[in-house]
């Protein structure tokens, strides 16, 4: 997953 | 994880927990959108499917099953506990009119054309509009008991909160992501009118009525 594809956010 | 994006998943939790005691202590669900809590229904339910694919911490975990629960849970109670509450003719939005255009939108503009990304990307998009039907509800009855007031304020500021991390995460973690950035300024600025009227009335005291 790059980067911006973390998707750690809720 | 930083101050804003904390404030702002407390401010939602918030929101969520002021909405259940609402229904659950008043005993009725007058005033609530049940089509917008379907809304946010599947936008939990397409956002966090990653819940069992990838872990980033318990407390993201946590929360992620919570707002899946208690999005299906105020579901519940709107529309089978309490439905003998539920003010059906007020709630009119048409659902067709966001959900379909959201969905051919992720699957034109997504980060990632995979079944997760382009599922995540229509959670993203759904999420800004959802509270639409709430809105056009409040609107048509032109009032909302205090009660919902509190909770619709407390849900804007979530995601304004969110915009505050994003600033926050570009400059100091170089980290942004266009989609989420745009769909929660148009979702924050959905909420402008009634973040108004709630500090202009309902912090001195007043019923919020709208100008019918």
């Amino acid at each position: 997953w790059s980067k911006r594809n973390m998707h750690d956010e809720l | 994880m930083n101050v804003f994006r904390l404030s702002g998943d407390v401010s939602h939790l918030l929101a969520i927990l002021i909405l259940l005691m609402k229904i659950w202590k008043t005993r009725s669900c007058a005033g609530i959108s049940g089509k917008s809590q379907i809304l946010f229904a599947l936008v939990y339910t397409t956002r966090y499917l990653d819940l069992f694919t990838s872990f980033i911490s318990p407390y993201n975990t946590a929360m992620k099953v919570f707002f899946i629960a208690s999005s299906y849970a105020t579901i519940y109670l709107i529309y089978l506990k309490f439905k003998a509450t539920y003010d059906r003719n007020h709630d009119t939005f048409r659902m067709e009119f966001l959900v379909l255009p959201v969905l051919v939108l992720a699957f034109v503009v997504n980060h990632d054309f995979t079944p997760l990304e382009i599922l995540w990307t229509f959670s993203i998009y759904l999420e800004s509009v959802a509270i639409l039907p709430q809105l056009f509800m409040v609107s048509k009855t032109g009032q909302a008991e205090t009660i919902t007031s509190h909770y619709l304020f407390a849900l804007g500021m979530y995601r304004a909160l969110y915009i505050v991390n994003w600033v926050y995460r570009y400059y100091f973690e170089g980290f942004y992501d266009l989609i989420a950035i745009i769909a929660g300024v148009v979702q924050t600025v959905l909420y402008c009118d009634f973040f108004y009227l709630y500090v202009t009335k309902v912090l001195k005291g007043k019923q919020l009525t709208l100008p019918a």
